[in-house]
């Protein structure tokens, strides 16, 4: 049975796109067989997948609709993608009063889970109906945080709500804490990594995501950064990180 | 009577909070009266604001009750803050199914906007209904981008929101679109400024926010940059952005 990993933090622009999309890259040049939903209305995790096709069906569709079709081969071989346009906004309205709003993602998702043997959710910056969905129907979480003061205060609100989703899915649990754009220059950087590693210990990655201009460039074309530029420190460090989190998970 | 002024972006982590506190401070400095109000429930802006006292109330207190004074001092003479906290997640909820929903923020400012200059309002990473009551109130909107690729892809999103919302609110126009964090040593800030000057033209401040250390070590002391180090980069930046706004609106 494939396992579900939301990539989530309420704060934005901490990394989440980029560790959602180049974890699944990694995990499948490891031969494994991956998952990417996106689950942000601002498409980024779309728009790095490079889907040949002009006109897709979404994440959106398929929650409407469980006969629509939306998984998508991309360039890379054990790698699959369901797409997410605008659209997903007004899904955050509707599912406000749906029956059972916080499990509609999960029930999408059950009949997808044992084809893969990982499913990575990438979650937009809040904690809406639409990321709660996201955890509803995770085994687990990642949490990527920059090491800088405001990612340090929101980290305990998103794990209050974890605790909380916790009620209606006793399973999930925090797969990691992940470390993202780290910068040895900044004195600010070791701070705040000093600080979750002694809140938080064995839950921080001991893999961390350095700034590397060339994880900024690969989104402009459309590709994950293994693709992109593979002797790079950043394709590197994801793919350590998949490394670690398969040591973590199987 | 004063300028109301929403600092926008959908897109995360582009440096909304940095820039409506800087900027309030910096106008603050050159003597106009500021009011900074915080409408994003993460409460970044407000943590940058350092208020006295223990409890206090909030935008949301105030929105569901007129009576309710939150208008706070902050360490500079003439800004004073309405901050926020999480609650305001709660009124995410309650405005959709209010009357005017989209005009509540605005009602609750009109009494207060002929006290003040300026009033700068901190936005949350969404176009949500919140971010809808900030545009709705104000005259006009900045929006901060960064030099990278996925910011761009979400400038279109953004102005076509505000062209929608002029139906509602027809004073509204875009007071600027800013630079920040940009990096000299980056190839990729370059061709994201050159796309950007050459779209939107005079609508690009001339003034540019350098990634400066100093602005990301001074939320942990809960200040504005002026105050944490005005000698900083970010500081002059700041306000430099200050007074060519100043040449802009008056
Ligand atoms: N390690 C890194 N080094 C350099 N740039 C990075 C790194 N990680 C992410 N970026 C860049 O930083 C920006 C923010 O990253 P990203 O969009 O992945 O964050 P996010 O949390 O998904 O944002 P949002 O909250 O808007 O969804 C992007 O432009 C991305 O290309
Ligand atoms: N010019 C800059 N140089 C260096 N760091 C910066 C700069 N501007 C902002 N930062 C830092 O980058 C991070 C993101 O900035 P900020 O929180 O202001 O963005 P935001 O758009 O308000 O984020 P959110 O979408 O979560 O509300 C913060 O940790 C901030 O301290
Ligand atoms: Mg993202
Ligand atoms: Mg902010």
């Amino acid at each position: 049975m494939g396992k579900i990993i939301s990539v989530i933090n309420q704060k934005g622009g901490v990394g989440k796109t980029t560790t959602a999309v180049n974890l699944a890259a990694s995990l499948s040049a490891l031969e494994k067989k991956v998952l990417l939903i996106d689950m942000d209305p601002q498409g980024n995790a779309t728009s790095m997948s490079s889907i040949k096709e002009e006109n897709f069906n979404t994440i959106y569709d398929m929650m409407a609709d469980p006969k629509i079709q939306a998984v998508y081969q991309t360039k890379m071989p054990f790698l699959k993608v369901i797409p997410c346009n605008a659209d997903l906004t007004s899904a955050e309205i509707e599912l406000l009063d749906a029956e059972n709003r916080e499990f509609v993602l999960k029930e999408t998702l059950d009949r997808l889970k044992d084809k893969f043997d990982f499913i990575i959710i990438d979650s937009p910056p809040a904690l809406n109906i639409l990321s709660v969905n996201n955890m509803v129907a995770s085994d687990g979480i990642i949490i990527p945080i920059q090491c800088e003061y405001f990612a340090l205060e929101g980290l305990s609100r998103i794990i209050q709500t974890m605790k909380s989703i916790k009620n209606i899915n006793p399973d999930i649990e925090i797969y990691g804490i992940l470390l993202t754009m780290y910068d040895k220059r900044v004195k600010l950087t070791y701070e705040v990594e000093n600080d979750v590693r002694e809140h938080f210990g064995d839950l921080v990655f001991q893999t961390v995501i350095p700034r590397n201009v060339k994880l900024s460039e690969s989104p402009s074309f459309g590709m994950p950064i293994i693709l992109y530029d593979v002797s790079s420190i950043g394709a590197k460090k994801y793919l350590e990180l998949a490394e670690e989190f398969l040591s973590k998970t199987e």
